[in-house]
């Protein structure tokens, strides 16, 4: 068994998964790499939340849920709220 | 069902709808639907809905196309269908939908459209506090689907509207004239059901024709087109009223966003002759160094644009530049933006400004144009629409530009978005516009952005500014600083 199986994400995949807060929007400019625990996380909640089998990968039901009509608004609350790493105190 | 903030502090909320013919359709129609729509919430709760014609309803109601100024720009037909604010003041209720969708007054939003009636109810839900929910077949599943004619709300959806606003006081609520909520009842005409013709004999002279089952006999005649309905929120409900024409008032203007005013600005073909700064020609008259008549106080104002041009720091305010290197303000400055730069009209404020960092050309932003300079000398072809550049056709103005020396990419920003342009295919990026708050801290209509030498960038705002912490996306200082003391070295306060 492969010790690391990273998963795929592209980048429009990835802006759906911003867009629609299951992926914290802070490493849009600054272009941070995502780690592939929290790529997989935001595709398994998305995933939880259209109803659809948590594979945590973008498989073929996750593409055809991606282009269904949709209403605008985020499905998660601001994740910047809720992100640690962004919540440290940093030293003077 | 998630709740999301507070709910309305009053039960009794108005709503208006601001867009005439929406997406073409019939303005009575839409607002039916709409009224249908928030009738859903009405019925499952203690709210009442009443329709004003007015800018100062609770929930306004509006059609837009593409970037339209609040951060969740729309993308044409297909995937996003509306959106809408919580409660709150200034836009919170407000429901926004896609002008371009193929939006249907017919409920069950065949596969050629979307029902009006069924994203509104969803959006309605938003506009009274209810966050997406992920039980499938719930109203505020974010996921379009169809809803019927004689659509009954979900229990989830039911549990967060009564959470926050109560269930309604009685199952009679509505219909009861002793209840304060009463509503007189509505004319419903029942549509023409379809009969086949029956088979006929024609042995005998009379016509024998089938008994119809009685779920299809027409209830009483109609006297009215069905999309002409009465509505209880229309000022024609009452029977006399009937006959009179719909009332549908005009709309009111716009509101005007408090924004610095913008200028219109038209450029002249270039090769036009630039006006002198003499007015005179006569033997007599002599050279007259220009009257810097209006001036700005450079302890007490504001900047159009700023931008690090060669080492040297030029800030630009009305028709003048002040000029600034290692050893402070270069003579002669203050001085006129058309004395440095050549441009071929007169030239009363620039709106942006930034050097090109593959050619040092400088680049100005003017209303819906941008201008090139080599050195001080306007690129023959300039200037250009901003839509060369691919912004958008509606875009007015850019607030700023800057090359951000984080990444060295050229933005663009213009009231809450901004873009990101690719200087290699002369194109903004795909994506953009995004919403200025990915800057944290900064807010919109900035006035302007530059990068000084060391690579820090500073956003300016009025007559204060802020330092940006690039690496945490935020602004160092929550508290702006007083530009006239830092940059013009001006006494504080």
């Amino acid at each position: 068994k492969p010790a690391f199986s990273a998963v795929y994400v592209d980048d429009r995949a990835q802006n759906y998964l911003m867009k629609f807060g299951y992926l914290p929007q802070s490493g849009l400019e600054t272009g941070n790499l995502r780690t592939d625990d929290q790529l997989r996380d935001a595709i398994r909640s998305l995933q939880k939340f259209g109803g659809i089998p948590e594979t945590g990968q973008v498989d073929e039901r996750t593409q055809q849920l991606m282009v269904r009509r949709r209403c605008g608004l985020p499905d998660k609350p601001d994740l910047r709220l809720q992100d640690p790493s962004l919540l440290r105190r940093f030293k003077r | 069902y998630t709740l999301h903030g507070s709910p309305w502090k009053h039960l009794n909320l108005t709503w208006s709808l601001r867009t005439e013919r929406p997406s073409g359709l019939e303005t009575g129609g839409v607002r039916r639907e709409l009224a249908r729509a928030l009738d859903v919430w009405a019925k499952n709760s203690k709210l009442t809905f009443h329709e004003i014609n007015s800018d100062a309803a609770d929930i306004l109601i509006s059609f837009h196309r593409g970037y339209h100024g609040d951060g969740y720009p729309f993308d044409g037909r297909g995937q996003i269908l509306a959106h809408a604010f919580f409660p709150g003041s200034d836009r919170g209720g407000d429901a926004h939908f896609d002008e371009e969708e193929e939006w249907t007054l017919d409920s069950s939003g065949n596969d050629d459209g979307t029902s009006l009636f069924a994203v509104a109810a969803h959006e309605f839900g938003h506009s009274l506090g209810l966050a997406h929910s992920s039980v499938r077949g719930a109203l505020m599943y974010p996921w379009y689907q169809g809803i019927t004619e004689d659509y009954e709300l979900p229990e989830d959806d039911k549990h967060g509207i009564q959470q926050m606003y109560g269930a309604p006081e009685s199952r009679l609520w509505g219909k009861n004239p002793d209840y304060p909520g009463y509503r007189p009842p509505v004319h419903r005409p029942s549509y023409p059901t379809y009969t086949p013709r029956t088979t006929t004999t024609t042995t005998t002279a009379s016509t024998t024709t089938t008994e119809r089952p009685w779920r299809t006999r027409p209830r009483e005649p109609m006297t009215h087109p069905p999309d002409r309905r009465d509505h209880p929120y229309r000022p024609n409900h009452y029977p006399e009223e009937r006959t009179r024409p719909p009332y549908y008032p005009p709309r009111p203007e716009w509101p005007v966003t408090p924004r610095r005013p913008h200028r219109h600005h038209t450029p002249p073909t270039v090769g036009t002759t630039s006006t002198p700064y003499t007015t005179s020609t006569t033997p007599s008259s002599r050279y007259r160094p220009p009257v810097k008549k209006d001036l700005p106080d450079n302890c007490d104002t504001d900047y159009d644009a700023i931008s690090l041009i060669r080492r040297e720091l030029f800030i630009f305010k009305g028709k003048y530049v002040w000029r600034l290197n290692d050893r402070g303000l270069v003579d002669g400055f203050p001085a006129e933006i058309n004395q440095l730069f050549k441009f071929p009209m007169r030239v009363d404020h620039v709106d942006a400004v930034y050097e090109r960092i593959e050619d040092n050309r400088i680049i100005f932003f003017i209303g819906r144009y941008f201008y090139v300079f080599k050195a001080f000398y306007l690129e023959p072809g300039y200037p250009k629409p901003l839509t060369a550049l691919g912004l958008p056709p509606d875009l007015e103005k850019i607030d700023a530009a800057m090359v951000w020396g984080y990444n060295k990419k050229t933005y663009f920003f213009s009231g809450s978005m901004y873009w990101r342009f690719d200087e290699n295919v002369n194109h903004v990026e795909l994506d953009y516009p995004r919403d200025i708050s990915m800057f944290a801290g900064v807010g919109p209509n900035i006035d302007t952005v530059f990068q000084w030498k060391n690579g820090t960038t500073y956003f300016f705002k009025g007559k204060h500014f802020w330092q940006f912490d690039d690496m945490r996306m935020r602004v160092a200082h929550k508290k702006p600083k007083s530009s006239a003391h830092y940059w013009m070295g001006c006494p504080r306060g």
